[in-house]
């Protein structure tokens, strides 16, 4: 599965 | 979170505070590049787009918002502040980053982790941010010399990029099939345009001289 696009860095 | 990261995040706070306080401080933005500011904020702007919508933690949505805030705050300072806005180096300031912008988003439209709008800018503003502090070192070397505040601005801008290198070392190091090689790749590339920088800084926090950038 695609990462999704969460993005925990700033 | 790892040590890396929040050493990162808080050195970029740290020079973000810096520019604040010498524009509040001397009521002036001499030796400060509008341009790379507006970057910035361009940078904030597409890279957080998510604000509204991802909720990750209240530290990630607050730093979100000072940072978008504070440059555009600056950027604001730096065009409409009456007495602010007289200080800035207009000649000097000339760089034309439209072609930062355009170069950035033609590789955000071919290197991208998914090819979707979100993730496009993402990219985009990741690339961008790599390149947004020519501008600012353009300036400095034509400016001569640099006011304290200012070259620590730089010099923790700077840094807060290779803070953020060893945290994703360390997060591949520890976390299995964790990669970035986008912001990574684009992150050493950042780090690297500091180079020469961090080496005249070097010679003159050693000295204990002026800054000064060779023209």
């Amino acid at each position: 599965e695609e990462s999704s696009f969460l993005k925990d860095e700033l | 979170m790892n040590v890396f990261r929040l050493a990162g995040d808080m050195t970029h706070l740290l020079s973000i505070l810096l520019l604040l306080l010498k524009i509040y401080a001397t009521k002036s933005c001499s030796g400060v590049s509008r341009k790379t500011q507006e970057l910035y904020a361009i940078v904030f702007i597409f890279r957080y787009l998510d604000l509204f919508t991802d909720f990750i933690s209240v530290y990630n949505t607050f730093m979100k918002v000072v940072f978008i805030a504070s440059s555009l705050a600056i950027v604001w300072c730096m065009r409409f502040h009456p007495v602010v806005r007289r200080s800035y180096d207009r000649e000097l300031d000339t760089f034309r980053y439209f072609f930062l912008v355009g170069a950035s988003f033609a590789l955000a439209l071919i290197w991208h982790e998914k090819f979707s709008v979100q993730e496009v800018f993402w990219a985009f503003s990741i690339y961008l941010e790599a390149v947004a502090i020519l501008p600012q070192l353009v300036l400095l070397q034509r400016s001569g010399n640099v006011d304290n505040l200012t070259g620590q601005y730089v010099f923790f801008l700077g840094a807060y990029r290779a803070f953020y290198i060893l945290n994703w070392i360390y997060r591949y190091l520890t976390e299995p099939r964790f990669t970035r090689w986008i912001a990574g790749t684009s992150g050493v590339v950042q780090t690297a345009l500091y180079a020469d920088f961090f080496y005249y800084y070097f010679i003159s926090w050693k000295n204990n001289s002026k800054l000064k950038l060779p023209a």
